[in-house]
C-alpha cells in the first residue's frame, strides 16, 4: 500500500462533484461516481452516468426515499448498463418517475460488485491498486462539517448506525502541526503528530467542506468507514490488472 | 496614543447577524415570523452544537456555519441520509435446510 493516494490527481477519472438536493440518493451518486471512476481508470475516458436512472429504474421506483449502493449496482445489472447523465439527467425531486432505461443508449456497464473485506489496510490496498470504492458512514458530524480531518471517537459517531454512502478516492497523512499552522487554520490547539486521513467525495455540492469533498481519520474505523465497503468490477478479462493510483 | 482612540478591532457578530448572513449566504427565506423563530434556535443550538465538536475533535476538524445549519439532527437525517433501514444492517436471510438452522 503507497503512503498516498488521490485518485483526483488524474485527469477523467473523478467526475464533477453532484448535488443530491432534496432528493435522499447519496447510495445512488455514489454508486455511479465509482462506475464513473472505474470506467475512466479502465476505458481512459471520462464518463457520467445517469443517477436519474438508478432511482427511476430500481427495484422499488422511488429512489429518493433512500437505498444502499448495491441497489444501484443490482439495477445496472438488470438493466445491462447505464444512460449517460447528459441523456437522461437528474431531475432531483421525490416524485417516481417512469423508467427510461430502453430508450437511451448505454455509456457504461459492470460485470459485477463485491463487498470488500471490513478492514481498512485491504481497503486501502483495493483503493491504490483498483480504483475508488462505495462507503457507508454514520453522517452525524457532516451537518457541523467545515473543513479539516475528522477524528471522533465512538461514542461521538457511532460506526454502527451508518445512515450516508459516500465515494472514497483517496488516503494520505495531515501535515505535522507547524505545517498547518502556517496554512492559517484555526487557533485551538492541533495533535502534533500527522494524521493518516481518507479522502471522500460527498453529494452536496461543491460549496459544502472542502469542495465537496470531506476527510476522515483512518486506522479506528471513523464512523464507521469499514462496514459497507463496496464496489462495483468494469471488467473481468484481466483478472491480475492492478493500476498506480497518483501518490 | 490613548487606548481610547485604539481601533478595537472585528467585534463578534450577533447570533441574528450570523443567522441574516446565512440567510443571504444560502438563500433562505422562511414562511412566517414563528417559523423564523424557530429556526433561528434551530440555528443557535447547531452553532453551539458544532463549537462542542471542534473542541471533542481529536483530529483538525472544524464545525460551524454549513447549508444544513438550520436543520435539526432529524430533518437532515430524514433529507439527507439513507431513510430506508437508515442505521440497520439489511436482513440477511438464510437458507432454507441450512447447517445453521438451530444454532445460537
Amino acid at each position: 500500500v503507497p503512503p498516498t493516494c488521490d485518485w483526483r490527481k488524474l485527469p477523467g477519472i473523478i467526475s464533477p462533484i453532484k448535488q443530491q438536493g432534496n432528493c435522499s440518493c447519496c447510495w445512488a451518486m455514489a454508486a455511479a461516481g465509482n462506475i464513473e471512476a472505474l470506467w475512466g481508470i479502465r476505458y481512459h475516458q471520462p464518463v457520467e452516468v445517469s443517477v436519474q436512472e438508478l432511482l427511476d429504474c430500481g427495484r422499488c421506483g422511488d429512489g429518493c426515499k433512500g437505498g444502499f449502493t448495491w441497489d444501484a449496482f443490482i439495477t445496472v445489472l438488470n438493466n445491462s448498463g447505464l444512460a449517460s447523465a447528459k441523456d437522461y439527467p437528474f431531475l432531483g425531486n421525490t416524485k417516481p418517475h417512469r423508467c427510461l432505461a430502453k430508450k437511451y443508449k448505454k455509456v457504461a456497464w459492470i460485470q459485477d460488485f463485491i463487498m470488500l473485506q471490513g478492514n481498512e489496510q485491504a481497503i486501502a490496498w483495493y483503493l491504490a491498486t483498483k480504483g475508488p470504492i462505495t462507503v457507508t458512514i454514520n453522517m452525524k458530524l457532516l451537518q457541523h462539517y467545515q473543513r479539516g480531518v475528522i477524528q471522533a471517537m465512538h461514542t461521538t459517531c457511532d460506526p454502527q448506525r451508518v445512515d450516508h454512502s459516500v465515494l472514497l478516492v483517496g488516503f494520505g497523512k495531515s501535515k505535522s502541526v507547524a505545517g498547518r499552522q502556517a496554512e492559517g487554520g484555526s487557533s485551538r490547539p492541533r495533535p502534533h503528530h500527522p494524521i493518516p486521513y481518507w479522502i471522500l467525495k460527498n453529494s452536496w455540492g461543491a460549496e459544502w467542506g472542502e469542495e465537496g469533498y470531506f476527510r476522515l481519520h483512518r486506522g479506528n474505523n471513523t464512523c464507521g468507514i469499514t462496514k459497507y465497503p463496496v464496489t462495483a468490477r468494469v471488467d473481468l478479462r484481466v483478472k491480475k490488472r492492478l493500476v498506480s493510483c497518483p501518490p | 496614543r490613548s487606548l481610547k482612540n485604539q481601533d478595537p478591532g472585528p467585534q463578534p457578530l450577533e447570533l441574528k447577524q450570523v443567522f441574516v448572513l446565512f440567510q443571504i449566504q444560502y438563500n433562505r427565506s422562511y414562511s412566517n415570523p414563528e417559523e423564523y423563530a424557530r429556526r433561528l434556535d434551530i440555528f443557535a443550538h447547531n452553532l453551539a452544537q458544532a463549537q462542542q465538536l471542534e473542541e471533542e475533535d481529536l483530529g483538525t476538524a472544524e464545525f460551524g456555519v454549513t447549508p444544513f445549519s438550520d436543520l435539526t439532527e432529524e430533518e437532515f437525517g430524514q433529507f439527507y441520509g439513507h431513510q430506508r433501514m437508515a442505521g440497520e444492517a439489511p436482513s440477511v436471510g438464510r437458507k432454507v435446510g441450512s447447517e445453521e438452522w438451530g444454532e445460537p
